[in-house]
């Protein structure tokens, strides 16, 4: 069978799909301080999740402020730069009328799984950090 | 702020694969 440090390589979902490889992008990312990215990205996820488990809607919204506050606030932030003006205030929106959707983030997330995708993920590929696992 | 922290991490980790 293929080794799962060979499939991590076939795509960035094919590295997110496993623990191990989650914990090494993670080290990589934490070294390059940029592992909000990824926390950011997984957040999305278990956010838009909530709503299929008949989670209250006080957690819902309590969340998104969370995530909200925590990654797309603060201008300067890793996330919150990499995230689409026009986007940023969609969510701020939504935010701020409490109209909390679970697909609220998807377009962020998007952008940030793009950005991934096209730089820090095959930048990875080629780190140490990967290459000493392998 | 310790629970909005929580809440964020728990997020997190409810969204990640399991161990296989």
């Amino acid at each position: 069978p293929t080794p799962p440090y060979l499939k991590w390589a076939e795509s960035l979902h094919s590295l997110l799909d496993d623990q191990d490889g989650i914990h090494l992008f993670r080290t990589f990312l934490k070294q390059e301080d940029c592992a909000d990215l990824l926390d950011f990205w997984f957040a999305c996820s278990g956010f838009r999740k909530l709503e299929a488990n008949e989670c209250n809607e006080e957690k819902k919204l309590k969340l998104a402020k969370a995530i909200y506050k925590k990654y797309i606030l603060d201008n300067n932030g890793i996330v919150s730069r990499q995230i689409k003006p026009a986007t940023k205030s969609f969510i701020k929106d939504c935010v701020m009328k409490l109209h909390i959707d679970p697909a609220m983030f998807d377009q962020a997330q998007t952008e940030i799984q793009t950005m991934m995708e096209e730089n820090t993920y095959p930048v990875f590929l080629k780190s140490d950090i990967y290459l000493e696992y392998t | 702020i310790d629970s909005e922290d929580d809440l964020l991490q728990e997020c997190i980790t409810s969204a990640m694969p399991k161990k296989k």
